[in-house]
């Protein structure tokens, strides 16, 4: 777009060569806060169906490029003073559902290697989707969300308490449990992985399979897979040197 | 003695009216030599053309805007500027060979936002401020 190429005043124009062309395009990225160019997506058809990281993502792009052209506009609560946002879906799911002993409980597992290192954590939550529970009909649950500080195999692993939701058991849609509190421990061992586990109770108490109460795991659809995301504020970076 | 009433001066400002809108068909946005004076121009980065939107989501590129033009005395009515950008302009003219002119740039910029893929597949959101012109002047 925009005007023709302009002859500067004094000094000949002349066309840069592929590999001048690739480093400009490097220096326009780093420019941009962007990485390296990644590996080419999922296949095409992985890639089609629309996944729920995505999907969040792109309402938040909207959100914060609309800030972005109001100047002054007040800012969205989540997004508030971000400057990166983060989704993460890569993750492993362990369940102790039916036919363990209770508590039943289900756990997920993030890789956070890709967590810049230098930033700070504004907010990060997790998403998981809850359907319409069929067997539970109209009790009241309570859902808890906890961090795997450390796994014990001789005994029940350490947890962290993150944040409790209650709701009803016929309710549908996204559930969020705020698991700011857990990146703390993140910035400490930057290279471990994050473990979440939530836990179900009935109001008197009862622990329930997280399947049962209606609330979607790793084989829901694509759209409704839990994720992570996580707010960060940058650390005021120096103005960048041209290289 | 009682020292009649003054009735207030109004405050005498000496900035340039802080019109930061882009010169509009009425302007002269010529100046003395036929010169554009100093305003902002359309700049469009397409990641389309960078060949980046195998792992670019949104957008597609954004308009950077660049700011050209001349900061001559006496400064265009459509133009911001410093106070000093005038007194440098001034001193210019005086003497051209020892004191530059002030100089066109961004005096009002905004920040863009980026959606992409990262190597692990994770979807990124990115705000990098400082990336648009949304007014230029003299400095």
């Amino acid at each position: 777009g925009g005007p023709g190429p302009r002859l500067p005043p004094g000094c000949p124009q002349r066309r840069l060569g592929a590999r001048e062309r690739r480093d400009v395009q490097r220096e326009i990225l780093a420019v941009l806060g962007l990485p390296g160019r990644p590996r080419p997506r999922a296949p095409p058809a992985a890639s089609r169906l629309p996944a729920s990281a995505p999907l969040f993502m792109l309402d938040l792009y909207h959100a914060m490029a609309s800030d972005d052209d109001e100047d002054g506009a007040p800012p969205e609560r989540r997004l508030g003073r971000a400057d990166l946002v983060m989704s993460f879906v890569n993750m492993v799911e362990r369940d102790r559902a039916l036919g363990h002993q209770e508590p039943h409980w289900k756990e997920f597992h993030f890789d956070l290697t890709q967590i810049p290192a230098g930033e700070a954590v504004t907010a990060a939550e997790f998403r998981i989707y809850k359907v319409p529970s069929t067997h539970l009909l109209n009790s009241t649950l309570h859902v808890t969300m906890f961090q795997v500080v450390q796994e014990q195999f001789n005994r029940e692993s350490d947890l962290f308490f993150l944040d409790l939701q209650t709701l009803g058991a016929g309710a549908e849609g996204w559930l969020v449990l705020d698991i700011t509190a857990a990146s703390d421990h993140w910035l400490l061992k930057h290279h471990k992985d994050l473990g979440l586990r939530l836990y179900v109770e009935t109001e008197d108490g009862h622990s329930v399979d997280p399947g049962l109460a209606g609330l979607l795991g790793q084989q829901a659809p694509r759209s409704r897979q839990p994720f992570v995301v996580t707010f960060f504020r940058a650390s005021q970076n120096p103005v960048r040197t041209p290289r | 003695a009682v020292r009649p009433l003054r009735r207030r001066q109004p405050k005498k400002t000496n900035e340039l009216p802080q019109d930061s809108r882009l010169p509009g068909i009425f302007d002269d946005v010529h100046g003395s030599h036929g010169q554009q004076v100093c305003r902002r121009h359309e700049l469009y980065v397409s990641f389309q053309d960078l060949g980046w939107l195998d792992w670019i989501i949104a957008p597609q590129g954004y308009s950077a805007y660049y700011c050209e033009g001349e900061c001559s005395f006496p400064l265009g009515s459509c133009m911001n500027a410093t106070n000093h950008a005038i007194l440098q302009s001034l001193v210019h003219l005086m003497k051209p060979d020892a004191v530059p002119k002030a100089c066109c740039a961004p005096t009002k910029l905004s920040a863009t936002s980026v959606l992409y893929y990262d190597s692990s597949n994770n979807v990124i959101l990115r705000k990098k401020r400082n990336m648009v012109v949304k007014a230029c002047g003299c400095h």
